[in-house]
């Protein structure tokens, strides 16, 4: 096979090539004009389970209910056994979901009338639990709980296919929630 | 839920989904 | 011989659906449309990524992907409204439609598909859209909102169809008798090129790349030198140098990360076989033909590739 990469393309002999073509001046001014290559370290992304927290535990659970009423969330009376976890119902109605005719082009131009699709879920569940992983060292995680109807009545046709619907379900309106809640914890503390 | 720690008024959450029989690592970056 | 090992890769393509190539877990990095323009590019290159599908929240759906022909559009809009710089700065996702609109390119229709039709359709999708990426989109049970399972390159469809198919073996046919690839016509400039007019000409010829020539006494052609491609386009923005009118092509590409592989070159006789081998091992974006002295004969784009191998 004659397949081969160009020498002159790798970034060590691009840069030779270009320094002797380049009269002294011209090699001051390359040096002025930042052109060194891009750093390629990745500053590792470290991930976290949920947020991490060293307040007091009465004192976090405050401040998240607190961020939670901002955000108009509802959550339900915590049961003595189950003081520390939240279970919260969120109304979730941005612009209604459209049934695309054809789904094949999620990017239509905004001009497309798309019909609405009527009875999807609006209200989504999320449970809020702080964990204590050593003295004065705390974890607040967040676990998608489903969805609900706001109107009771429609609750009562039961979830069809629970499994099913965890085989596809997207993952994005619970993230960019806990997204709202997180940046509403960091802005209030 | 996972979480990075907030840099440059940046946020990231993840949550590892599964799909049929495979898993994704969702992750969604959005503006403090 | 040939056109025995094309028909059973065809059939093997047909017979697998685009969910058959995602590996068993694996990542997918989703922009938010509130994010800075400049914000995304950090993500993306502190990730290892060139694109990514954007999520409009306050409509909680999917809007398309990311590409560095949105970050090309954004230095044309510069260019063209330099009074603009500030809005460059403060430009969110949400308003690349507003850009493209302002220096009058049309948008890029996004064609997905779904994971489980067949991978040969999601090929066929791609060709016909001239993307070389395609999302896989399905719909939440629930709540029929789109979910972006994944997103399919040209690159890793090759790269499955080399790893699962014996066949690339007797695709021994050399290029020059298959006639594949585009040899007419190609855009080439020198390495004192503006890199604006480079970055011009990818619009202008909705290439992903530009040829750089030597340059001669005589005027006459030169060899083939370098490459500028649409995402160095990053780098030029990442370094903050796009303002720069003056830089020339050859000094942009100083910004190229060290562990750039370099560019990827072939003769007229090389065949399928070998090149299908070379995509196993390494991201190849597309081979330059040349001569054995090194003159520029033509481009093997892995558009070309896939459309030979489906379509002949």
């Amino acid at each position: 096979s004659t397949i081969a990469i160009l020498p002159s393309s790798l970034p060590q002999l691009h840069r030779a090539y270009i320094m002797e073509h380049l009269t002294p001046e011209q090699q001051q001014v390359i040096q002025s004009k930042n052109l060194t290559p891009l750093s390629t370290k990745k500053s590792k992304t470290r991930w976290h389970f949920g947020i991490r927290s060293r307040s007091y535990p009465l004192d976090v659970m405050g401040e998240i209910y607190r961020a939670l009423q901002n955000l108009g969330a509802e959550w339900s009376k915590p049961s003595e056994e189950e003081l520390w976890t939240i279970r919260v119902r969120w109304k979730y109605s941005p612009a209604k979901p459209t049934v695309d005719a054809d789904l094949d082009d999620f990017h239509k131009p905004e001009e497309e009338e798309e019909e609405p699709v009527s009875n999807t879920p609006d209200m989504m569940k999320m449970q809020i639990q702080l964990f204590q992983l050593e003295p004065n060292n705390y974890l607040v995680d967040f676990k998608f709980g489903g969805w609900e109807f706001s109107n009771p009545e429609e609750n009562k046709a039961g979830v069809e296919g629970e499994d099913d619907e965890m085989s596809s379900f997207s993952a994005y309106p619970f993230l960019h929630m806990a997204t709202r809640l997180i940046m509403e914890l960091a802005v209030n503390s | 839920l996972a979480t990075t720690s907030i840099k440059h008024n940046t946020l990231a959450v993840a949550s590892i989904v599964r799909y049929k029989q495979k898993y994704s690592t969702q992750i969604l970056y959005a503006p403090l | 011989e040939q056109q025995a090992a094309l028909e059973s890769m065809r059939q093997f393509i047909k017979s697998k659906t685009s969910y058959d190539v995602l590996p068993v877990s694996y990542r997918l990095i989703v922009l938010d449309t509130s994010l800075l323009v400049k914000k995304s590019l950090n993500i993306l290159l502190q990730n290892n990524v060139v694109s990514a599908p954007l999520w409009n929240s306050t409509k909680s759906k999917f809007a398309g992907l990311l590409t560095s022909t949105d970050f090309i559009n954004v230095i044309q809009y510069y260019f063209q409204f330099p009074t603009k710089m500030d809005l460059v700065e403060s430009l969110t996702l949400d308003g690349l439609r507003d850009i493209e609109r302002a220096i009058g390119v049309a948008p890029m229709e996004t064609a997905s598909i779904h994971p489980f039709k067949s991978l040969y359709d999601a090929c066929l999708k791609m060709i016909s859209s001239k993307a070389r990426r395609i999302p896989l989109v399905d719909k939440d049970l629930k709540t029929q909102r789109e979910i972006v399972v994944s997103v399919l390159t040209q690159y890793r469809i090759l790269k499955f169809v080399s790893l699962n198919c014996k066949e690339i073996t007797r695709l021994n046919i050399p290029l020059k008798e298959l006639n594949i690839g585009t040899y007419e016509g190609l855009s080439t400039v020198s390495m004192s090129t503006p890199v604006m007019d480079v970055i011009h000409l990818l619009t202008s010829r909705n290439v992903s790349s530009v040829p750089i020539l030597s340059e001669t006494q005589d005027g006459s052609q030169g060899t083939l030198i370098n490459v500028y491609e649409g995402i160095d386009v990053l780098a030029l923005i990442k370094g903050g140098i796009y303002n720069d009118l003056s830089l020339s092509v050859g000094e942009a590409l100083l910004k190229r990360p060290e562990d750039f592989e370099g560019v990827f070159t072939c003769t007229l006789n090389d065949k399928l076989s070998t090149i299908l081998e070379i995509i196993k091992k390494n991201r190849v974006h597309r081979l330059f033909v040349v001569d054995d002295q090194g003159f520029l004969k033509g481009v093997v784009t892995l558009s070309d590739i896939l459309q030979y191998i489906l379509l002949g």
